[in-house]
């Protein structure tokens, strides 16, 4: 058996098993265990390192348990915008989105830009050019949009109201 | 934020990190997880790193790159690399986490918050998936 690892996270916060139930900890731990598969049949079947970390991430972004694509957080102005980046450690070779509105799967855009342009970061409305001169699969900022990110916008601008902000940490 | 890093069958490194940044964001902000070398690194001589946690505080310390560089030049190991990043980021108030996996396949998830979504697998059988601290 040739040598692989796969290793993945789902973001780091204030995490707690009173706030969390049971039921909520066994979907998360299903996701990542579904990305983690997916990872290691990857890489058994001899996919390169940025293939498998594209295809895990997709995964991640694509639930709406996580703060990235379908599930991400929302802006000041009720937007979802969206960054990624990956480096190939071989080559040193690297790509980036930031502030994408449209883009389903921002690594995907990612990788796009590392291996297929002359640049190492585009952002807003030239990330989401890019991206459909490249075929990506785009989408309405809606598809992005979730019921509990979005009660949490609406929640952290009560707080600003009440001059009382302090806790919008990503 | 999510992230990703792997060591192939080949023996290269790659690393990968996506997010929607923070609830309420103005201005066009973004933190560090487009950012090369802040949030997200990879070097085949050192190690893949991907971060999450208050960008603002990776982007200063170039996170992801200083892991790297503490191996390069500082001989540390993976874990010990990132936990002497972790180290600056609490100095500064920061909190977050990283995964980082070196060119041999040796692993690390380390944060200073409650807790941080992740796991590894690996060619040996080894998998491990856990969400809060002391799992």
């Amino acid at each position: 058996q040739q040598n692989f690892t796969v290793v993945v996270h789902g973001g780091a916060g204030v995490m707690s098993k009173d706030k969390m139930n049971n039921v909520q900890q066994q979907q998360y731990l299903s996701k990542l265990n579904e990305a983690l598969l997916l990872g290691e049949k990857m890489a058994k079947e001899g996919s390169t390192a940025t293939d498998i970390v594209v295809k895990v991430i997709n995964v991640l972004e694509d639930s709406p348990l996580f703060n990235a694509g379908k599930g991400a957080v929302f802006t000041h102005n009720g937007k979802i915008e969206l960054d990624a980046s990956i480096m190939d450690g071989e080559s040193l070779n690297a790509g980036a989105v930031a502030g994408a509105r449209h883009i389903r799967n921002p690594i995907t855009a990612a990788r796009e830009v590392m291996q297929n342009s002359d640049h190492v970061l585009l952002s807003g409305k030239g990330a989401s050019e890019f991206a459909r001169q490249q075929g990506l699969k785009m989408v309405s900022n809606r598809y992005f949009r979730t019921p509990k990110r979005h009660k949490s916008l609406k929640e952290l601008k009560k707080k600003e109201r009440t001059r009382n902000a302090g806790d919008n940490i990503g | 934020t999510v992230g990703c890093v792997v060591l192939d069958i080949y023996g290269n490194l790659c690393a990968g990190t996506s997010t929607g940044g923070m609830t309420n964001k103005k201005f066009g902000r973004i933190g560090d997880s487009p950012l090369i070398g802040a949030g997200t690194y990879a070097n085949n001589r050192t190690c893949a790193v991907s971060c999450t946690g208050h960008g603002e505080f990776f982007i200063r310390l170039a996170f992801a790159r200083d892991v790297s560089a503490l191996m390069e030049y500082n001989n540390l190991n993976i874990v010990e690399a990132c936990r002497e990043e972790l180290n600056k980021l609490d100095e500064l108030r920061g909190s977050g986490g990283v995964i980082g996996v070196d060119n041999k396949g040796n692993i690390a998830m380390e944060f200073n918050t409650g807790g941080m979504f992740r796991g590894f697998v690996n060619a040996k059988g080894e998998k491990v998936i856990a969400i809060f601290k002391n799992e």
